[in-house]
């Protein structure tokens, strides 16, 4: 799930725009 | 004055505002009967991690924000995800909560293991935040702000970042004389908030280890 992923990764992965991966 | 373009930035930026929250059900799920500490603790964490997706949701819609440097982007983001995070819950406790329910959640947090030290000047700054009574558009322009800082750490073209800074501290400026006539002071109050907010973010980062060894 998104939340162990760190502050970084969830930020990269949001402004890619695929949150679904 | 607040020109026509100025408008329609204040427009654009309170309409993602407010399209991109954290999912209700997330948010009631804080209500909801007593939990254990661990898991208000893994519920704060999930809290936190959709705070940080919906920031960046908002965020792209700044306009302007995407024309940045990528790296520039993701180093706004990480340097005020935090202070965003506050801001934004802040709200949360100043907004008319159904009796109780204010209550409910600083019980919450308070029994998630964040040691007292810490859990005093957060509810400081809700406090202070719910004082000022702020109107949503400055809410929005606010947590704008506080993304669009130029000095965070790893931003490579400061003076980029601080022309997009400007133009909202603008907007904001003349919203604060328009909507608070009698309180000339109203917009440096706004701005004091962020120093506030800067030192309780430093806080963050000790609250969480202390979290962790808890």
């Amino acid at each position: 799930p998104a939340s162990n992923l760190g502050l970084e990764d969830i930020i990269r992965k949001a402004l890619m725009g695929n949150l679904e991966e | 004055e607040i020109t026509k373009e100025q408008q329609a930035l204040m427009k654009v930026i309170l309409d993602a505002y407010n399209r991109h929250q954290i999912p209700q059900d997330m948010a009631k799920k804080l209500l909801q009967d007593q939990y254990s500490a661990e898991e208000n603790f893994l519920l704060l964490t999930e809290m936190a991690t959709s705070q940080v997706q919906v920031l960046v949701e908002f965020t792209k819609n700044i306009p302007g924000f995407l024309t940045l440097d990528r790296e520039d982007q993701i180093a706004l983001l990480k340097g005020s995800a935090v202070e965003a995070m506050f801001l934004r819950s802040a709200q949360v406790f100043s907004r008319k909560m159904p009796n109780g329910h204010t209550e409910v959640l600083e019980e919450r947090i308070r029994k998630s293991g964040i040691s007292e030290e810490f859990i005093t000047p957060m509810f400081n700054f809700y406090k202070s935040i719910g004082e000022l009574h702020m109107m949503q558009e400055e809410q929005a322009l606010l947590t704008t702000i506080t993304i669009l800082t130029p000095d965070r750490p790893y931003v490579k073209d400061q003076q980029a970042v601080e022309r997009l800074q400007e133009t909202i501290l603008d907007v904001l400026r003349k919203l604060c004389v328009l909507q608070h006539p009698q309180e000339p002071q109203y917009f440096a109050r706004l701005l004091g908030r962020l120093t506030e907010l800067r030192t309780l973010s430093h806080y963050h980062a000790e609250m969480l280890t202390s979290w962790r060894v808890n």
